[in-house]
């Protein structure tokens, strides 16, 4: 078994929670926070079988498109030195990260 | 080392944390939500030694029991369609999921 | 890559996510719950290269600094029995941990 932590935005989690259980991924999820846009997003664990993990990834890319968005460099905690008058910045966002990790062992009580 | 992530209902989180704290497993707790029911539910991670891996798993079996529980399916957003006149559905509730993860390395600063 | 999971105090999560921002450390913050002192504290999670691990480290002792505190033992659930005439406690805030788990794969969607 493999376990998959997703990073997706906050519009797409239903959605993609939706998908999972009507695949039978089982799942959960947490609620989080980006450190560059600052912006709520959703974390979502999922125990699956290493053979059904392509097919988990599947689904998150039908789920969730990436697209760009210009933000105002001033929203940006972390690039404010002398931003005053600089240009909005190009960032990505709807997209989704997913970490797949080795699972040692998995008990179900 | 081992990393624990637990899965546990929200009516016994406080009860294993005790019980966990109490043998001395240091745990964190997150709030988290299920796939499929949708309920608040709550996920508690875990660092202990390989050797006490067994023992962390036994302490959940004693405090989380699993029991049925009749659910009307209405009240599942994945089981909609036509379920108007469906029987209510069997579903667990106040079980435990347990996956052990290896660790590369532990650093306490 | 690696995936590092930390667990910091509420008062360090915010420097400590722009630190690693400024870095160039991409992270996603959750809030969390100590189970020995039921506070609230952080855990941050962030994906890096095998190269950067000692990096982020390092960071995050830059920022976290662990201190002994002395707490009334009333105010410790797990220590009641008795402790009504009992001495403070003294106890590590301000510490991190942090959790170096390898991975399988990484998937930006
Ligand atoms: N230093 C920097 N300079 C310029 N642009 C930057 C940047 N750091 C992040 N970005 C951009 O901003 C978007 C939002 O990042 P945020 O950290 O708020 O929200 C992130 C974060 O919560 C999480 N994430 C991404 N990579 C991660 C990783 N390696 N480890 C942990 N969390 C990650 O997924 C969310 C979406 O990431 P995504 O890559 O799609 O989209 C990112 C990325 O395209
Ligand atoms: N597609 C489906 N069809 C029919 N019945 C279904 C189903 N998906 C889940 N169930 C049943 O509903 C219970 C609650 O699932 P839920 O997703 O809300 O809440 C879950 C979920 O938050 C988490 N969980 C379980 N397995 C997981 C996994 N492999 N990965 C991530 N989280 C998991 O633990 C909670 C309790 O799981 P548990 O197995 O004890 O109990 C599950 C399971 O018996
Ligand atoms: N049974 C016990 N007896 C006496 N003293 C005890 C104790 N359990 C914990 N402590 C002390 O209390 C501090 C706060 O623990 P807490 O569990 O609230 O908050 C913890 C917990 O949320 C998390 N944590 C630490 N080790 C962990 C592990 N192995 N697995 C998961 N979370 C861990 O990091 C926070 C800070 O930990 P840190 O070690 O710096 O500091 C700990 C530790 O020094």
């Amino acid at each position: 078994s493999k376990l998959c932590m997703m990073v997706v935005s906050d519009t797409d989690a239903d959605s993609l929670m939706g998908a999972l259980v009507e695949r039978g991924f089982p799942a959960t999820k947490v609620g989080s926070t980006g450190g560059f846009l600052r912006r709520g997003n959703v974390t979502i664990f999922s125990g699956v079988t290493d053979a059904r993990v392509d097919e988990l990834v599947g689904v998150v890319t039908e789920i969730c498109h990436a697209r760009k968005e210009f933000v105002p460099v001033q929203t940006l905690p972390f690039l404010g030195d002398g931003s005053f008058n600089a240009e909005p910045v190009e960032v990505r966002v709807g997209g989704a990260i997913v970490f797949v990790l080795g699972i040692d062992s998995f008990h179900r009580i």
